[in-house]
């Protein structure tokens, strides 16, 4: 039984790079706000131009580093970057790796960022996979 | 096996009231937004009065209402109310049902807006508590 579970490859989980809308370490936080917000996601990767993944970027750490002490300071997005804000300390897994492992990095991340051998950024792996997979084991 | 995942209780795994963060309809989309970015929430429940949960509203709903052709227009964010913007269509779930059908909602729902019996809101149940209970049974 738990068995089928165990057995579950990542591949076959994960949304494919070609699907996961990304910005660039030298974007604007305005561009990047404007992606996050066109595309509704709450967070997104952000990968080099050699496709290896920098960081993450979300809408709060953007508006994080534009808080002030009495408003939000909007008229700071243009001339920030999105390396200056982004979150450096992406949770990754790589291609070969377990369906229990993921489940516990998924834990505390809303999604991984998978690599194949040579680390490149592969795609992303989301709970929203993951759970569907679960409900369906559970359910039979 | 299974059984030990299908007889996990609600009210075992959910985030009490007291610790949610949360909005009232009545509040301005700035009073949301800075709730938000305080709490580092992406979503959270907006409250009435009484006790009943009326929707969510989160940092997505709140930019794209104020998202003009060329820029964010933030000027607006004062003078709009929560109840204006908020997403009505809350999943919730009753104290007394299922883990499956809990799993089965959280496919498509970050958290969801727990209620007693009288419809009152008592709690959230997030997705990241589920997954911690699930990896637990699997790596059993
Ligand atoms: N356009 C859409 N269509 C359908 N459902 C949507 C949706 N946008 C959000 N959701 C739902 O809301 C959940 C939370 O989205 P969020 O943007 O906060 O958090 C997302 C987002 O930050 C990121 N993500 C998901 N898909 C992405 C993609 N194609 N490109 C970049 N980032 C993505 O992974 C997180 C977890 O995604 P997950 O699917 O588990 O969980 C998603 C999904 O269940
Ligand atoms: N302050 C914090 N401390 C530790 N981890 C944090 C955190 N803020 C976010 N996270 C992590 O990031 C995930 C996504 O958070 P998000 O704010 O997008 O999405 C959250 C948020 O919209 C809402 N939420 C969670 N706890 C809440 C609370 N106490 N009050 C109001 N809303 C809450 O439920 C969603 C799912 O939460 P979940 O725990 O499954 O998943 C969380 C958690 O794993």
């Amino acid at each position: 039984m738990v068995q089928e579970l165990i057995d579950i490859s990542i591949s076959d989980l994960m949304t494919d790079v070609n699907r996961v809308a990304c910005v660039d370490p030298d974007n604007s936080l305005e561009h990047a706000l404007l992606v996050l917000v066109k595309s509704g996601y709450s967070a997104i990767p952000v990968l080099s131009r050699n496709g290896m993944v920098q960081g993450t970027i979300s809408k709060t750490l953007i508006l994080d580093s534009i808080l002030g002490l009495e408003r939000i300071e909007f008229e700071h997005l243009a001339d920030r970057k999105v390396k200056d804000s982004m979150n450096t300390d992406v949770t990754t897994i790589q291609l070969g790796e377990s369906f229990v492992r993921a489940l516990e990095l998924a834990v505390n991340a809303p999604f991984l960022c998978v690599e194949d051998d040579a680390g490149r950024f592969v795609g992303i792996l989301t709970r929203s996979a993951m759970l569907q997979r679960i409900h369906r084991y559970v359910k039979m």
